[in-house]
């Protein structure tokens, strides 16, 4: 029996909105410690990991492991029938054919109840090994955003290239080209907006913008993005979760 | 003109 009861529906709606128009089936791994998924877009570019822990729940039970195989159009539909600020819970049998979701407005005494059918997914499941990536940065979630929407105005590629002094954004197309230099820097009263950069040796990857205009979408569940590369791998861009994470991988372009 | 590579050159399938 799975039942996860968040505090607010918010949080769910997010993380489903965060990854929703890149993959569309997904199975979602519910355990003791918390539920787990994983999924990779239909061209096999980029790849979704997403972790919510128990934390992240105001009450959490899963007595055994279960798997739910989400239509994620369908779950947004029925997620866009709750309100934000109802508590929203997940109910699930051992075996399930079903899933069901309750949203609660404790205020008004309003309970609405929909049950979602199960999809039987047959998805392969990516091991993804712990990395040494060469570079981490971190900035906010915002700034990145702009970055990449407005340089993806020009090419469908976009590379990003580190230094130990500068992270640079750039893109070349038809049109023209446009380039966005950052520098590190620590804002102590907003930590939030600070630029951070650790590096190893320089960095200077080339990605689709199609992937990275769908890894922008994860923005609203956090302030700030983590993006770590490395010239051998695929990039992780990383959301944080007050109790877990929303990560991409992306594979990299490279000359011919 | 660069070349898209993909996730399973990358990553073991389980």
């Amino acid at each position: 029996m799975l039942e996860a009861k968040f505090e607010e529906a918010s949080l769910f709606k997010r993380i489903i909105d965060g990854f929703k128009d890149c993959v569309q089936l997904v199975n979602f791994q519910c355990k003791e410690d918390g539920i787990i998924a994983q999924a990779v877009d239909d061209s096999r570019v980029l790849l979704v990991s997403l972790e919510i822990g128990v934390e992240a729940f105001q009450e959490y039970r899963c007595d055994r492991p279960v798997t739910l195989g989400l239509d994620l159009n369908s779950l947004s539909k029925i997620l866009r029938c709750g309100n934000n600020t109802d508590t929203l819970t997940l109910i699930a049998e051992d075996t399930p054919d079903h899933i069901g979701l309750v949203f609660e407005d404790n205020k008004k005494g309003r309970v609405a109840e929909y049950i979602l059918k199960l999809m039987d997914i047959d998805a392969d499941f990516l091991k993804i090994e712990e990395l040494e990536y060469e570079t981490t940065i971190s900035l906010p979630s915002s700034e990145f955003s702009k970055n990449v929407r407005d340089l993806s105005q020009l090419g469908d590629s976009l590379s990003i290239a580190v230094t130990k002094d500068n992270i640079k954004f750039s893109t070349e197309g038809d049109i023209g080209s446009g380039s966005v230099l950052l520098q590190p820097f620590i804002n102590m009263e907003k930590p939030q907006e600070s630029i951070k950069l650790e590096m190893e040796s320089p960095v200077d990857l080339t990605f689709g913008a199609k992937y990275l205009l769908d890894i922008v979408k994860g923005s609203v569940l956090s302030e700030t993005i983590g993006i770590r590369l490395s010239s051998e791998a695929p990039a992780l861009f990383q959301f944080d979760l007050a109790s877990g994470f929303l990560q991409f991988f992306l594979a990299p372009k490279f000359n011919e | 003109n660069k070349e898209q590579t993909k996730l399973v050159q990358y990553y073991v399938k389980t």
